[in-house]
């Protein structure tokens, strides 16, 4: 058998796992806020 | 649930950019997502031609967008690394268009518990819920299954859900990114008042007595019949399987009701269509005999065809007995049109004859192929717990095989492999910018409700593996022997996809088995054409103009309005921004002292003229008393 590779690392990672290992602190995990919205 | 305010949505057709920071793989899986926009709303996307709005997807960290329309002119969402799968560029360009997450709408406590002390330090703040004054539900109920909603390991400290559905069964739908929901799409289509869709053409069940407007041919030997079950086969139709009793039809071609060469024909209603390609999806049965075949015509009114032309585009022969098998044919018409379907009884006098069921009719790209695994169940539990696909060769003529992978559990996986074909000399090597779209087929009748799990992966010439080959090299150089059914050798490239493709639990959801069949289609499309630069066009007079020398001031937005740029200025409860560019503070405490201010001011000037009349009016009665005294005649004198 082949060799495969997994594109993801074999980890099926959601949206708010993937900004959360790179550290962003978006509101709900994937929303970027305005000025206004932030207050 | 969405933002509250009409200033945050867009217009029904999206300017957008595709950003050169895009990998490769990020533009056609973003290209496919608007396509599910196209196919189930009234949304359009269109490059950016100068509008005063538009989204720029880029590749940023992470993925993430705003909420609504906020127009500022370039409005960015990030399509970052792992971002590349189509149900998370939808959940985006939901953001986008104005969508909170699901379980921040104002009665999410009724449906799940959070479970606070599960989630991360610091995080908490991602699962508040907000009031009506801020979402709006749109009168639709609280969904499970929506494409905006988290899973139940969201911010997790440990192993164990933050987020418990109250109804158990749910626990496993919540954070499904495949596709819309129902929910999803009800509530965008009554966000932005849709009452149709640009690529949906047709979906027909044959639940309904009228056949959806479909009609008999007076030009041929037979009729198709509406019925639940023949005798010879099907024993029910595809959409139900005999699940539900009363109901479940499809339509039938008797073969034994005719002689050899006779034909039925059924037409669709007429069709109107917009974008001049189409795509012919049914479920097809034969009980009959393997030379009975049916045609697929294309009858098309326009002026310059006034006979109605009956054209014949394709020829479905050998069609295998006694299972329910998945038919896709490309279309072009560009004029109204029928689809018929003309059943032919061929050599044989077998009894049966020809089934049709669950059609559906859309303005998109048929499948290249498909991958039809009987007896799902039964592989499995297989030893080897890997199953290759037959091998298929791509328009450009690469040859290549799907492997499925279902021994990992709880997941299945799918990879994609090169493997050596008839046209490999002519070929460039390593394989340039394939795009691979893999999509395990949801079998609901209608096109619009499924929730079809689609993933891809693009051929990068320039990647190599870690002996410094390149990764997609030609298989002769760089495969591994194996060997076809029928003996034949060939060899196999290395396989790129993922272990966690979907999980099994949510492959026996739905209606991805049906009747013990699964459906994989595929689809590799040379996407070379979008490696380049998307033309940026000028800017029309709008928000970036007009608003460049209108700055607001305290962290106002600038709008247009009328064709002026406008402040919009922020507030709070008790505090708000006002002045043509909010450059004055308002707050409530404000107008209690400018009230009590006024109201005391008022009263120390009524009190002061008060003062002044009445010290006026005492004065001048003292001044009128004195002059009468003085002129007054005093009679009875005394001498």
């Amino acid at each position: 058998t082949p060799e495969i590779f997994d594109v993801d690392g074999g980890i099926d990672q959601d949206i708010f796992d993937i900004n959360e290992d790179l550290g962003l602190d978006l509101f709900e995990g994937d929303i970027r806020l305005d000025g206004v919205q932030e207050r | 649930n969405s933002i509250v305010g009409e200033s945050y949505r867009w217009p029904h057709t999206i300017p957008y950019v595709l950003d050169d920071s895009l990998e490769m793989n990020a533009r056609g899986v973003i290209l496919n997502a608007f396509e599910r926009y196209r196919l189930k709303t009234c949304i359009d996307f269109k490059p950016w031609s100068g509008e005063p709005n538009y989204i720029s997807v880029f590749k940023g960290s992470g993925c993430w967008s705003s909420v609504g329309n906020r127009r500022v002119g370039k409005q960015e969402l990030s399509i970052g690394k792992g971002c590349d799968r189509i149900a998370t560029v939808q959940h985006e360009f939901l953001h986008a268009l104005g969508f909170w997450h699901e379980q921040s709408r104002s009665d999410r406590d009724d449906y799940v518990s959070i479970i606070w002390d599960r989630i991360i330090s610091g995080k908490k703040n991602n699962f508040e819920s907000y009031d009506d004054r801020q979402t709006d539900s749109l009168n639709v109920p609280y969904d499970y299954s929506s494409v905006m909603h988290y899973s139940k390991t969201a911010f997790q400290n440990g192993s164990e859900p933050t987020i418990v559905t109250r109804i158990p069964d749910f626990m496993d739908v919540i954070g499904q990114r495949m596709d819309f929901s129902d929910s999803d799409i009800l509530k965008l289509n009554q966000l932005y008042n849709c009452s149709s869709s640009l690529s949906f053409m047709e979906s027909c069940d044959f639940e309904l007595e009228n056949v959806c407007g479909m009609i008999q041919s007076s030009e041929d030997s037979a009729d198709w019949q509406r019925v639940s079950q023949v005798p010879e086969g099907p024993e029910s139709d595809h959409s139900n399987m005999g699940r539900c009793k009363g109901s479940g039809f499809f339509m039938h071609f008797n073969r034994s009701s005719v002689n050899e060469g006779a034909t039925a024909m059924l037409g669709s209603r007429i069709l109107y269509p917009k974008r001049g390609f189409q795509c012919l999806q049914f479920f097809l049965y034969n009980s009959g005999s393997e030379y009975d075949q049916l045609n697929i015509y294309v009858r098309e009114y326009s002026a310059a065809s006034v006979n109605r032309t009956l054209t014949l585009v394709e020829e479905i022969k050998d069609v295998p007995i006694g299972s329910w098998q998945l038919y896709h044919v490309t279309l072009k018409v560009t004029n109204k049109f029928r689809v018929v379907f003309g059943g032919v009884r061929g050599a044989g006098a077998s009894r049966g004859g020809l089934s049709i069921d669950d059609i559906n009719l859309s303005e998109t790209q048929c499948p290249h192929h498909v991958w039809h695994i009987r007896n799902f169940t039964q592989l499995i539990g297989s030893p080897s717990g890997s199953v290759y696909s037959p091998s298929f060769y791509s328009s450009k003529g690469y040859a290549f095989q799907i492997r499925l992978n279902l021994s990992s559990l709880p997941n299945v996986g799918m990879y994609f492999h090169l493997i050596s074909g008839a046209n490999d000399d002519q070929l460039e090597w390593p394989c340039p910018w394939q795009q691979v779209t893999m999509t395990i087929l949801d079998q609901n009748p209608d096109i619009r409700q499924r929730m079809s799990n689609k993933r891809s992966i693009t051929t990068d010439p320039f990647m190599t593996t870690g002996n410094g080959d390149y990764f997609w090299d030609r298989p002769s150089k760089v495969g591994v022997q194996d060997f076809f059914p029928n003996g034949t050798q060939f060899q196999r490239g290395r396989g790129y996809g993922y272990s966690v493709f979907m999980t099994h639990e949510r492959l026996k959801s739905r209606d991805f088995m049906k009747g013990d069949d699964v459906y994989i289609l595929l689809t590799v499309e040379d996407i070379s054409h979008l490696n380049t630069t998307q033309n940026e066009p000028t800017p029309t007079l709008g928000v970036n103009d007009l608003c460049t020398n209108f700055k607001c001031e305290n962290d106002g937005i600038c709008i247009l309005h009328n064709g002026k740029a406008e402040c919009r200025c922020p507030s709070g409860e008790d505090w708000w921004y006002m002045g043509e560019r909010c450059e004055k503070r308002g707050s409530t405490r404000d107008t209690i002292v400018i009230a009590v201010s006024s109201t005391v001011a008022v009263f120390a000037v009524m009190l002061v003229i008060t003062l002044v009349s009445v010290y006026c009016t005492r004065k001048k009665y003292h001044q009128e008393t004195s002059s009468k005294t003085a002129n007054m005649t005093l009679e009875n004198q005394h001498a």
